[in-house]
């Protein structure tokens, strides 16, 4: 194993709990900027570890990034390790992330489904939902980006427990919704909420579950261009953006619709790297191109979010 | 672990929503065992090798445009393993 977060290897995937020692590193090495915050325990009872980067304060408004709500899109876990690592490296470096933080602090959950990311590398690499057994099934688990309380149960979920997209029995029925729910809420200061999966190379937000607009649409929409351009400013990566129903589908019960509906306006999903060639298989060296050009369009979002206080 | 041997990953090209919706009905036959990893244009959808010919067949029977993205699903599976194991 990696000795310090600068040999760690950044360019191959890692288990579940190579994630976890990466994150206490990163924690004992920059005592004054990271910490480390459980905010509660998966269905098979692992901790819900969320980082937090913080320069002080108390309560302050703060920016949410999550990877990996889904087992099996690996290339989003492995980016949330870059982010987290660029995060401490570019503090005290890159005026944008130093001013960020002097004010606001990020907080990064990159393994928001760690019963199904372990899954996926003991038994089903093609797993997608949690691992919860379901009474009166054999299909087993609950797809997390289906269980929020917004449109819950609507088109673009499905109540069979044998589906990819099986909503659970009721809104924030999965601990590991739940326990983001409990803390955003009791948070109550948190301005932008960024969840990250891979892959379609698109920049989304609410609604999924309405065709209504949300009702900063075209402030969200310009804030998505700009972010996409400063991604594609990179490799040339070209991203789709809009909001979910309109650029993908009608889909139900999903993450940053419920956060847009607590009132978080910059909430966005992300839909990182596809080469057309491998899907879910993005091969290791495509990681640090990944998260490197997804890392500016965060920058433009997290910068916006600074910079427009609301 | 899983055997992913003999599945593919087709990407397929609807030219348009009718076309679209005839790939979705393909969700709906459980026995076909599918698995979307995307659902906007292009699908792609991870076909288990016991339904390959019949999706192969549905398809070119409504003339919906496809090539296959992945030939052999467990032989990249295999590539990834080796990859970390190397570095570990």
């Amino acid at each position: 194993p990696a000795g310090n977060t600068d040999t760690f290897h950044y360019t191959t995937y890692h288990t579940l709990s190579e994630i976890y020692s990466f994150q206490d590193m990163l924690v004992a090495e920059n005592p004054k900027l990271v910490s480390k915050t459980v905010i509660g325990q998966s269905y098979e009872g692992r901790p819900l570890n969320v980082l937090k980067f913080s320069t002080g304060g108390s309560n302050r408004p703060a920016i949410w990034i999550d990877t990996g709500i889904h087992a099996r899109e690996w290339v989003t876990q492995a980016s949330g390790i870059v982010f987290a690592k660029k995060i401490v490296t570019e503090y005290g470096t890159d005026s944008a992330v130093t001013e960020i933080l002097n004010r606001m602090d990020v907080f990064l959950e990159m393994v928001v489904n760690p019963d199904g990311y372990h899954f996926t590398h003991t038994n089903n690499r093609m797993w997608r939902k949690n691992r919860k057994q379901n009474r009166g099934s054999t299909c087993v688990g609950v797809d997390l980006n289906r269980n929020w309380n917004a449109g819950f149960g609507g088109h673009g979920s499905s109540n069979n427990p044998c589906s990819e997209i099986y909503r659970g029995t009721r809104a924030h029925s999965e601990p590991e919704v739940k326990s983001i729910v409990n803390f955003v809420r009791s948070h109550g200061n948190i301005k932008a909420f960024i969840s990250i999966h891979s892959y379609s190379q698109m920049l989304l937000f609410p609604y999924g579950y309405t065709r209504k607009p949300a009702k900063d649409q075209a402030e969200l929409d310009q804030v998505a261009q700009k972010a996409i351009t400063a991604l594609a400013s990179l490799y040339g990566t070209s991203y789709r953006y809009g909001s979910i129903i309109t650029t993908i589908y009608q889909s139900s019960g999903g993450s940053i619709d419920w956060t847009y509906n607590q009132g978080i306006k910059y909430s966005y999903t992300f839909e990182l790297r596809d080469t057309g060639h491998f899907g879910f298989i993005l091969p290791a060296n495509q990681i640090v191109p990944t998260a490197n050009e997804t890392w500016l369009a965060l920058k433009v979002i997290m910068d916006h979010t600074f910079k427009n206080p609301y | 672990k899983g055997d992913f041997h003999g599945h593919q990953v087709f990407r397929i090209v609807p030219k348009d929503d009718v076309q679209l919706a005839l790939v979705r009905v393909l969700e709906d036959i459980l026995d076909l065992e599918l698995d979307f990893w995307r659902w906007v244009t292009p699908v792609d959808v991870r076909v288990p090798s016991h339904s390959l010919q019949v999706v192969k067949t549905y398809l070119e029977n409504h003339c919906i445009k496809y090539f296959t993205m992945i030939k052999d699903l467990q032989a990249l599976l295999d590539e990834e393993q080796r990859q970390m194991k190397s570095i570990a």
